[in-house]
């Protein structure tokens, strides 16, 4: 289970960006890098929320959360027409 | 939809809504399961251009052009990459990769909010009139993120992102999840900003009615809605061989029975399964239904499923009988052979002769349409209820709207069941759920939008409560129709959307983002939390030196928690004058049962001299202990020579 790939939303903190990066899609790239050779980012957010969702493995999606400028990792939600 | 204009007063009311008689650039997004863009209702005859700074488009499919957009239809976007990173690609045998919708819900919510007016709209013969939306000439732009396999919030906050950037006024989601914290409920997220740049946004409040605490979508930057009937019904008759006769409904059009009885059979004695009363399929022995009327038990697979089953078997009609889950609520279906829906009540005494009578025999007889039923609106058992299980001081739902049984335009993939096996295609469709009441008060919003373009989400939806009805004219409450009783707070928030009204309250609540800010720091958000769901990574919004307090935030609507033990809580309130001069008096009072709550109002007199101007006021509620889980409910009053402005009042005891 812990290898099984779900997809997270993962809020940033907009602010955090560090110097050495031009535009806030390079950070998100490179900080899922770091966790992850394989994971890629489905969308990035600007306007409704800063960050962007990406497939990782549970323990990919921790050690995202310890990671400096990482606000949430949220699990992707699953919701029915009512 | 038909009937619903009607019901609403709204055709009485373009002289109130001189403005939004145009309504011509107010926007309304729905994200849903996208749209069938050839409908008659997406029509943009005698709209102008289309509005200047609009961003948005009809994105290209294999069975979708850009060309599909007009000057009603200004946007259609699909978005399934967490879908597919979910699910796996999309089955285009089955689901066009496009902004076409295949399922019918989102033609349905979208053409309910907005749809041009449409002569000759029918299903089947069935809720004949003008389909008209809520707002016939505002513009709508629908975003696809709903699949055959759900609704993946990832691609909703995409979808919600892009239409913002699209330039919607409104946004309708007819759609939820469990009951998440705010800051983990990707649409609260989602709605947070797009309130932020004034943008309302209505959703659906959830079919998991009548428990309580079963809403979804409770975020106060959001307008919960609930469902209410109309008045109008489908009403079948079932006559039994032992001269009963029990009141149905159904939306069968075709060959009638014929009027003499015929043998009659509970299915769960002509099944060789369990659970054979079901009529779920292969269940039922032919030799045992061939030519007969079949009494199935509603659960399990869909309604109209089971008319298939029966219809296969060779059964010749079917009475589809409630239980204890649905008990007296009726929802007409679109049976495929003659067929009927009863209450519990009537199937529990149908299922005794059936199985008493030595040769039981019934038949149906089909009504057709009814209008003028009373009473109505009732509430709608499945409609979800409150109370707000993330904030229990925020009372929602925030009101209800029509819900059951609701006409509106459809798909052109699949027939008026939705089942795979009916190969019926029809132009409108009737169907029920917090999904269909949704999408009429977004398009009430856009009313209100496009009649005061100063106001914000939180005064629209102030606007749409205080002015809302909780009884019917003979004085007697809403009643909910899961009950018997007249309906609470906790049903139906502050009642029934009243559009006449709305578009003139006198009085709004308003709530800034910096109230909401407050409202976060008085549920104890930490900074993370609050930079998650507002974007604004602010390390000092919770003030050391503040008391917050969710008794603080300016929603028109109270909720008020005491302990077992009983005691005191105090909320304080800002109203707005939108309207003219005058002098307003208060009337507030709340019991549960024959137990009082002393409400009590200071000042309990408020007097504007002009528009915009702003008074406080507080309110006190004492009372007395009581058994924890008790409820209370109450309504406190603003009035004027001019205007009424009603908060509900829900207690509880904790």
């Amino acid at each position: 289970v812990r290898d099984e790939r779900k997809t997270y939303i993962v809020h940033m903190a907009r602010s955090a960006m560090p110097n050495d990066f031009a535009e806030h899609g390079e950070w998100y790239a490179a900080s899922l890098q770091s966790v992850s050779d394989a994971a890629t980012v489905l969308y990035t957010y600007d306007t409704l929320l800063h960050g962007y969702s990406a497939r990782l493995t549970r323990a990919e999606a921790e050690a995202l959360e310890s990671q400096p400028g990482v606000l949430l990792v949220n699990p992707e939600t699953r919701y029915e027409l009512h | 939809t038909t009937r619903t204009p009607e019901f609403l007063g709204l055709d009485r009311t373009d002289a109130l809504f001189p403005q939004s008689n145009t309504g011509r650039d107010v926007i309304v997004g729905v994200l849903d399961t996208g749209v069938w863009p050839e409908r008659p209702s997406y029509d943009d005859a005698g709209l102008g251009p289309v509005p200047a700074g609009w961003k948005g488009k009809c994105e290209e499919g294999n069975d979708f052009n850009s060309s599909a957009c007009n000057k009603k239809l200004i946007g259609a976007r699909f978005f399934l990459t967490g879908y597919e990173a979910a699910k796996g690609p999309v089955d285009t045998s089955k689901e066009s990769r496009s902004p076409r919708d295949n399922d019918g819900h989102g033609t349905h919510t979208s053409s309910t909010a907005a749809g041009s007016a449409v002569r000759g709209a029918d299903l089947l013969g069935y809720a004949a009139g003008t389909a008209k939306g809520m707002a016939p000439h505002a513009r709508v732009a629908t975003y696809k993120v709903c699949w055959a396999g759900g609704c993946f919030s990832s691609d909703i906050l995409k979808a919600m992102e892009v239409a913002v950037t699209d330039g919607v006024d409104v946004l309708s989601l007819s759609l939820g999840g469990g009951t998440a914290d705010y800051y983990r409920d990707s649409i609260a997220v989602g709605a947070y900003s797009a309130m932020e740049r004034g943008i309302f946004v209505s959703c659906s409040a959830g079919n998991a009615g009548p428990g309580a605490a079963t809403l979804s979508n409770g975020a106060p930057w959001i307008t919960t809605v609930g469902a209410g009937t109309l008045d109008r019904d489908f009403p079948a008759h079932v006559v039994l061989g032992n001269g009963k006769n029990y009141s149905g409904v159904s939306l069968y059009s075709g060959k009638q029975l014929p009027t003499t009885p015929m043998p009659f059979i509970y299915a769960g004695n002509a099944s060789n399964s369990s659970m054979g009363s079901l009529c779920m399929s292969g269940s039922l022995i032919p030799e045992k239904v061939a030519g007969k009327i079949v009494l199935c038990d509603r659960g399990t697979n869909a309604r109209v499923q089971k008319g298939f089953v029966v219809k296969d078997a060779g059964g010749a009609g079917m009475v589809l009988a409630n239980t204890a889950a649905n008990g007296e609520e009726l929802v007409a279906d679109a049976h495929i052979l003659p067929g009927a829906g009863v209450g519990q009540k009537a199937g529990d005494t149908m299922r005794t002769y059936a199985l008493s009578d030595p040769n039981p025999t019934a038949s149906i007889v089909f009504a057709g349409t009814q209008v003028g039923i009373k009473p109505s609106p009732v509430v709608a058992a499945f409609s979800s209820r409150g109370p707000n299980t993330v904030t229990p001081g925020i009372l929602k739902p925030d009101l209800i709207a029509p819900g059951v049984n609701i006409l509106a335009a459809w798909s052109g993939s699949v027939g008026p069941s939705g089942i795979a096996g009916d190969s019926r295609r029809v132009g409108f469709n009737i169907i029920s759920g917090t999904s269909m009441s949704c999408p009429h008060v977004s398009g009430l919003a856009a009313l209100l939008r496009a009649a005061h373009q100063d106001w914000s989400p939180a005064a629209i939806r102030s606007a749409l409560m205080t002015t809302s009805y909780n009884g019917y004219a003979d004085g007697k409450g809403i009643l909910d129709v899961a009950t018997g009783l007249p309906a609470t707070p906790l049903d139906v928030g502050a009642g029934h959307v009243d559009p006449s009204k709305a578009v003139d309250p006198g009085l709004v609540y308003d709530i800034t983002a910096a109230d909401y800010l407050d409202f976060l720091c008085a549920i104890n958000y930490g900074p993370m939390q609050i930079a998650a769901l507002t974007k604004h990574a602010t390390a000092d919004a919770c003030s050391a030196n503040r008391t917050y307090s969710v008794t603080s935030l300016n929603y028109p609507s109270f909720s008020v928690t005491f302990p077992a033990t009983g005691g005191t809580e105090k909320h304080t309130r800002t109203v707005t004058n939108v309207g003219l001069p005058g002098t307003y008096k208060v009337t507030a009072s709340a019991a549960a049962g024959s137990t009082p709550v002393t409400v009590s109002v200071e000042p309990s007199t408020l007097t504007f001299t002009k528009s915009g101007e702003k008074q406080s006021y507080t309110v006190s509620f004492a009372a007395a202990a009581m058994p924890s889980g008790t409820n209370g409910f109450g309504r406190l009053v603003w009035s004027s020579d001019h205007h009424v402005v009603s908060s509900p009042i829900a207690v509880t005891w904790t």
